[in-house]
Order: structure tokens, then C-alpha cells, then sequence
């Protein structure tokens, strides 16, 4: 009986809800240096949780799939780039990434004095860009004060001829233009959402007491699309303009984050080695497709007590990448189908509801209070076994629908 | 590519050791 309740989450429906005040988290934020508190975008935590335009679960998901889709346009471009590089010939390219609804964000400061931005931080996009005054075409609204560079004693713009203004080409997938000889980005995202502005230089504060001097980002003067009231986006990819890279002499390319399990908690983004849990288990990076995203491999899962038989090659044949702006994971149609038969089967005693969104194996929980579900655990490469959390099966739709929080990808080769 | 999406790391501390070439996992993590 111990052995099969160890393969079981025991789950309250209320601890899978959010609450309506913000209850901090009292573990990694504040014992570090170099950390800042994470919370989601549309939770009593964010002072964003305000905003009139909060999206719907429906909404979310549906910028979810905009941002997956744009995901695999650009690294299908990529694999072809790469066949085309073969070949020592040239296509156009047109940038494609979505940034749907990145959900979770960080509060940083920028320029001298240091103006507060609250920005969402992807570990899917590399280009760190924020709404800059005076907003030359467009900008939307948001909670901070949009960021006036005139204001900053230490702010700069970036000449066209810069080798940093060059980089922009990988960064955003689009060459950077040039206007009265300063570089001038451009970047597009899968969903047409888009920020068009100066390349610029100015320090950026982590916290009191740890500034990045001369910090290479966009100053946004025509940006529309999905990005809510937030001030703009960390980009924490690993091409050579991201935050990660930039910063690489003082973090050591080393970074570590915790995502709440609700929208009332906070986690924490922390930079750096020092401080990270001694019970951490590390998987190697696979090789990568493009210069941004991380690839991992998945080697395996598992239900409850059974390890679903899956081809190695299911996995191995597309990849995977691990991204902070996606929010459910997308597996492959074979994989996906193990995996949510093998859920069904272990909670059958659950009436189960119709589809919702991209999500296809739901249930009517009203009538409980306490859940039994089967605990999913994900191998990766390494042999790195990884309990996921009971937020990290179930999504809430409402009371009467949960949902097992994955989808399959479209085509095996996604 | 598959996508692990942000739901699944949720409590999880998530470790990018770029430079060492590994990503790490530990429970709770918040």
C-alpha cells in the first residue's frame, strides 16, 4: 500500500486554485544575492492583476498555440538555414516567434536614476527590449511609467556601425536599419505581435547593490501586440545579445528560477551559482537547432507505477526545448497519446467532461474535495528522474473541469 | 520539438548552467 500511495499525489482541489491575496514565498528570494521575485502576470501578486485585459484560460492558451506554432516555423527555418548554408546558397528570412502569454515577470531598474520595469522573462527569446518615450509611433499601455531615455545620465544609443548593432541579424531574426547613423531593431513574433525602436546602451539594476553597466537592449518606439500592461522582456536565450550572454563575466552564464504552483505565490529569478540547492540533478543541454533556445532530451515518462513504453526515437527524432514563455508542454503525438491513455486509465474513477482548448483529457472534480492522482515523472537525459508537482499535471479550467495540463504537437516531426 | 512548458516547472528549481553545457532539476524549489 506505501509503495503504490508513493506513486499518488493526494491533491486538494482548493491547493490547485488560486487565492485572491498574494502569499510570498518564503524559500530562495532575499537569501541571495542577485534574486528577484517572480510572480505571475495576472495574479494578486502582480500589481498587473488589475489590468481590465486580463485574457481568459481560453485566451492564454490560444496565445499558447501561437507561440508553439511560431516556435516550429523557426526552427524548422533554422534546420533549413542550415541545409541552405550547406549548399553555400541564400533564402530570405523572416523571423517568426510568438509571445503568446509569457505569464510570468520580474521587476528590474533601468538607467540613472534607476526607473522600475516589470518585464516577462522567457528563456525562449534573447532580445531584452522595454517601451521607450517618446513612443515615436505606437506604444500600449502599461503599469510602469514608459521609460524616457532623456531622463538617464547613463543612457546611449548604439552606432549602426557597432558590432553589436550586426548581432542584432541572429538576435531577431531580422538585419537591424539605421537612422541618423543609430541602429535601429526590429522584432516580430509568430502572433504579429512586434517591437520596433533604437538600439540602445544603459545600466540595468538587479538589485540594490548589483548594476550591469552599458547594457545593450531595445528602446521600444513602435511595439504592438500581446505583451499586456507589462514594460517589455528579458530575453534569456543564449544568443550573443541575451542578458544571459551579456552578463556572461559576472554570472558565469549561470542562472536559476522558480515558477509559483498558483498565481497568488511568487517564485524567484536568481543569477549566479551561489545559493543553488545541493539536491540539484543536472541533465547535459542536447546539441542545438539556432542559437536561442536550451534543448534537452526526454528519455522517457512515467504514470503512477507505469513507465509508458515509448520509442526513444519519439523523442529523439524532433527534440525538445525547455521554455519559460510556453505554458503547457507539447509532446509528441506518440508520446502524448501514452501518456494521456495511461492517465485516463489510472482516473477512471473520475467522471470525466469534454475537451477544452488544446487540452483533450478533462474531468468533473466538483463533487471532491480530496483527489487521488498519479504522480508523472519525466526522465531526461542522464538518467535525471524529475517528479513533476500536482500544478504541474492538472490545470484548472473551473470547478467542474480540470484538465490534464499537456497537449501533443500537431505532426511527429514538430 | 517537444516543448516543456512552464506549467510542468512550476515549484521545481530550474537551473541553466549555460556555460557547463546541463540543466538542472530540484523539488521545491518555492
Amino acid at each position: 500500500r506505501r509503495a503504490i500511495e508513493s506513486h499518488y499525489h493526494t491533491v486538494e482541489i482548493s491547493s490547485l486554485l488560486p487565492a485572491s491575496v498574494c502569499s510570498p514565498s518564503t524559500k530562495g528570494h532575499s537569501k541571495r544575492p542577485s534574486t528577484l521575485k517572480v510572480f505571475h502576470r495576472h495574479g494578486p501578486c502582480s500589481k498587473h492583476s488589475q489590468d481590465n485585459a486580463t485574457p481568459s484560460l481560453d485566451e492564454i492558451l490560444t496565445h499558447d498555440q501561437s507561440r508553439v506554432d511560431s516556435i516550429q516555423h523557426k526552427i524548422n527555418l533554422n534546420a533549413e538555414m542550415d541545409k541552405v548554408k550547406d549548399k553555400k546558397a541564400a533564402l530570405p528570412v523572416q523571423s517568426g516567434r510568438a509571445l503568446g502569454s509569457g505569464n510570468y515577470i520580474v521587476t528590474l531598474g533601468l538607467g540613472t536614476p534607476k526607473k522600475s520595469l516589470s518585464l516577462i522573462f522567457d528563456t525562449g527569446s534573447d532580445l531584452t527590449w522595454t517601451q521607450c518615450q517618446p513612443c515615436a509611433r505606437v506604444c500600449y499601455k502599461q503599469q510602469d511609467p514608459i521609460f524616457n531615455p532623456i531622463a538617464s545620465t547613463t543612457y546611449s544609443n548604439v552606432s549602426c556601425s557597432s558590432t553589436r548593432c550586426s548581432q542584432l541579424s541572429t538576435t531577431t531574426g531580422n538585419d537591424p536599419s539605421c537612422s541618423t547613423k543609430t541602429c535601429v531593431y526590429g522584432i516580430q513574433y509568430g502572433d504579429q505581435s512586434f517591437s520596433i525602436g533604437f538600439f540602445s546602451q544603459d545600466t540595468l539594476t538587479i538589485s540594490s547593490s548589483d548594476l550591469v553597466p552599458k547594457f545593450y537592449f531595445g528602446c521600444g518606439q513602435n511595439n504592438q501586440g500581446l505583451f499586456g500592461n507589462t514594460a517589455g522582456l528579458l530575453g534569456l536565450g543564449r544568443d550573443s545579445l541575451s542578458f544571459v550572454s551579456q552578463t556572461a563575466q559576472r554570472y558565469g552564464k549561470y542562472f536559476s528560477y522558480c515558477l509559483p504552483s498558483s498565481s497568488s505565490s511568487t517564485g524567484h529569478l536568481t543569477f549566479g551559482k551561489s545559493g543553488v540547492s545541493s539536491n540539484v540533478k543536472f541533465t547535459p543541454f542536447a546539441a542545438s537547432r539556432g542559437t536561442s533556445f536550451y534543448f534537452i532530451d526526454i528519455v522517457g515518462i512515467s504514470v503512477g507505477m507505469t513507465q509508458l513504453s515509448i520509442r526513444p526515437s519519439v523523442f529523439k527524432t524532433p527534440g525538445t526545448i525547455i521554455d519559460s514563455g510556453t505554458v503547457i508542454t507539447r509532446l509528441p503525438p506518440a508520446a502524448y497519446k501514452a501518456l494521456s491513455t495511461e492517465f485516463k486509465k489510472q482516473m477512471k474513477k473520475y467522471p470525466s467532461v469534454p475537451a477544452y482548448s488544446i487540452l483533450d483529457t478533462c474531468y468533473d472534480l466538483s463533487k471532491y474535495t480530496t483527489i487521488s492522482i498519479p504522480k508523472i515523472s519525466f526522465t531526461f537525459g542522464g538518467n535525471v528522474k524529475v517528479d513533476l508537482a500536482p500544478s504541474g499535471i492538472l490545470i484548472v479550467i473551473n470547478s467542474s473541469r480540470v484538465c490534464l495540463a499537456f497537449a501533443a504537437n500537431s505532426d511527429a516531426s514538430d | 520539438v517537444g516543448i516543456l512548458g512552464n506549467v510542468q516547472q512550476t515549484t521545481l528549481e530550474v537551473v541553466y548552467d549555460v556555460a557547463g553545457g546541463k540543466l538542472g532539476f530540484a523539488p521545491g524549489g518555492c
